[in-house]
């Protein structure tokens, strides 16, 4: 999977993925 | 909702009952950006609609370098209008269901 993680050091995980692109063309 | 270049959606179905849910934020416009801002995709994290700030949330995500200081308020108020968002529809559908 292309998907990162980032864990911040107050504990929040922040997962990083492609930008939905099906989303973006709504606009 | 302003459009501040910023884009939050929920990455979950609103169940309307948990208070944590998940949402995903991505930067549709980085023009409208005042800092720096380095192509990272979507961020994935979850959100305490009761508990949590969203100001807070956009700090921490300039603290992971997803973002500048600058950009801070920016990220905050994209954040703080989607969960005013979801609180909106979750109280017009517990008054529909009255």
């Amino acid at each position: 999977s292309a998907a990162a993680q980032v864990v911040h050091s107050a504990g929040r995980k922040f997962i990083v993925s492609p930008v939905p692109e099906a989303r973006l063309k709504e606009q | 909702a302003e459009d501040t270049g910023v884009r939050v959606e929920l990455a979950e179905e609103d169940d309307g009952q948990k208070a944590s849910i998940a949402l995903k934020l991505w930067v549709e416009d980085h023009k409208k950006l005042k800092g720096k801002y380095k192509e990272t995709g979507a961020i994935e994290f979850t959100f305490d609609l009761e508990k949590e700030v969203p100001e807070v949330v956009a700090q921490e995500m300039v603290e992971s370098g997803f973002f500048h200081e600058s950009d801070a308020k920016t990220v905050g108020k994209s954040l703080r209008d989607r969960v005013a968002l979801i609180k909106w529809r979750r109280e017009r559908t517990a008054s529909a269901a009255l």
